[in-house]
């Protein structure tokens, strides 16, 4: 899992991970 | 709701009555981005559906350099239709019950 995370000025927490393939659209 | 090539959706199950919700926001479709979208992945958030407004969070995702300015109106209307559908099915379930 290689999850990072990002904390804003106004405190919010953004949890970023990988999206799996199936849930991706074809482009 | 319509497809704005943003996808956002419950990150854990909806209880029905906390006002704080984990939701997960992807990009499905960058095409539909006007700018450059850094592929970086599914940002999970919590939202608060009674005090907090999409717009805000799409600005905060904007300052993180999530997704570039032009596309902050995108990214709130998704949250922002996402977070409707929570209230609508709320509400039905409080009126079902």
């Amino acid at each position: 899992n290689t999850a990072t995370q990002v904390v804003t000025s106004a405190g919010r927490r953004f949890i970023v991970s990988p999206v799996p393939e199936s849930r991706l659209k074809e482009q | 709701a319509e497809d704005t090539g943003v996808r956002v959706e419950l990150a854990e199950e909806d209880d029905g009555r906390k006002a704080s919700i984990a939701l997960k926001l992807w990009v499905e479709d960058s095409r539909k981005l006007k700018g450059k979208y850094k592929d970086s992945g599914a940002i999970e958030f919590t939202f608060d559906i009674e005090r907090e407004v999409p717009e805000g969070v799409a600005q905060e995702m904007v300052e993180s350099g999530f997704f570039h300015e032009s596309d902050a109106k995108i990214v709130g209307k998704s949250i922002r239709d996402r977070v409707a559908l929570i209230k609508w099915r709320r509400e039905r379930t409080v009126s079902s019950a």
